[in-house]
């Protein structure tokens, strides 16, 4: 395991973050259970949405290339919103607000939160 | 991902975490980066989730997505979850449930439910020890007492193991990457013994929020799918979060 200088000696020092391994802060946010659940993440989908719709965009390159005929997301667009209203309440209704507000297709976002499960394929 | 739940001296206890995600998803040679592990860097969000105005939980979250991977129950409890590879996998999971056989529990959305409903680090043990899954994982907890921090491996129907602190084997910390503890990791992905070293380096008389962040900052623990590591002490309900990056040369997993 020692393999330098992919591995190194403990670092020390490292905090408060600084320096080239820290990329930036992490910004806060509520998300308020009272409200109805496909409402909750309405916030932070309107700061982050664009970062969501290039993060599918990015799986979505990943699946064509494995499956240029583009059947793969045929697959995820037509047949995982059949999935949703199987999951358990409240996920499911959040996760179709999630799809409402960034305007990223269901079955998409679907796949984003089942991706565990999908993974260990 | 490499999480731990550490002890000092005066049984404070404290929940560091490395989300590493990304793994084979596309190599963007140009910036030696994993597209996907680049891509889910700008989604990470800190989250308080609250009922009649009040923080139920906090956690780090990807926006869009709804289940916990990273979480703390202010004063109560703090939970991670780490990815677990077993050939009676998640695709199982998916076909019994697509089948109609529903009686597991997505992983991330049994940790949401746990953080959201439970009020006690027994409780919360007991939950994701039991409760059936879809895919297999490894949950790593941490009380408010001491004593109380462990990791519990989970194949999708059974509980496989809960390794404790325990005070009078010196056991004063427990980490988890993405092995079985009772084996040797993959010797071409072994963090667990660079982080352990750091660990016992540092020793029980130094830890803290500060040393914790050191040991995650080591590489290969941070390596090129680290997207975020987290900070918790559940005495002071206090969770932060940061984005990394692991400059060149850097481990790519």
């Amino acid at each position: 395991q020692y393999v330098p200088p992919y591995t190194e000696e403990c670092r020390s020092g490292m905090y408060p973050p600084r320096g080239p391994t820290f990329k930036g802060a992490v910004t806060w946010y509520t998300v308020d259970l009272d409200l109805p659940p496909s409402k909750r993440w309405t916030e932070v989908i309107t700061d982050k949405k664009a970062n969501l719709v290039s993060m599918i965009q990015a799986i979505k390159d990943l699946a064509n290339s494995f499956v240029p005929s583009g059947k793969l997301i045929e697959l995820v667009d037509r047949d995982l919103p059949l999935i949703v209203n199987t999951l358990p309440y409240p996920f499911n209704e959040e996760i179709k607000g999630i799809a409402q507000d960034s305007g990223v297709a269901l079955g998409e976002v679907v796949l984003f939160n089942i991706f565990y499960e999908v993974f260990t394929v | 991902c490499t999480s731990l739940v550490a002890e000092d001296a005066n049984g404070n206890l404290f929940h560091g975490r490395n989300l590493d995600f990304g793994l084979f998803m596309g190599w963007d040679s140009k910036n030696r980066s994993w597209i996907i592990t680049e891509t889910l860097k700008p989604l990470v969000v800190n989250v308080d989730f609250t009922r009649n105005n009040r923080t139920v939980f906090k956690s780090t979250n990807f926006a869009g997505y709804v289940g916990m991977l990273t979480g703390i129950r202010p004063h109560t409890f703090t939970l991670t979850m780490n990815e677990r590879f077993s050939l009676d996998g998640g695709y199982i999971g998916i076909l019994e449930w697509i089948l109609g056989k529903r009686d597991g529990m997505w992983m991330s959305f049994l940790t949401r439910s746990v953080l959201e409903n439970a009020t006690s680090y027994e409780e919360a043990k007991n939950r994701l020890a039991q409760t059936k899954l879809l895919a297999p994982a490894y949950f790593i907890l941490g009380g408010n007492q001491t004593g109380q921090g462990c990791v519990i491996t989970r194949s999708r129907v059974l509980s496989l193991d809960i390794w404790e602190l325990d005070r009078k084997q010196n056991r004063w910390y427990v980490l988890e990457t993405n092995y079985d503890h009772w084996k040797d990791p993959f010797f071409l992905d072994d963090r667990r013994t660079p982080a352990m070293k750091c660990m016992n380096q540092t020793m029980q008389a130094n830890i803290s929020i500060k040393t914790i962040y050191d040991v995650l900052s080591t590489k290969p623990v941070l390596n090129k799918l680290t997207t975020y590591t987290t900070l918790m002490e559940v005495s002071k309900g206090r969770l932060e979060s940061y984005i990394r990056d692991c400059p060149n040369p850097c481990m790519p997993w």
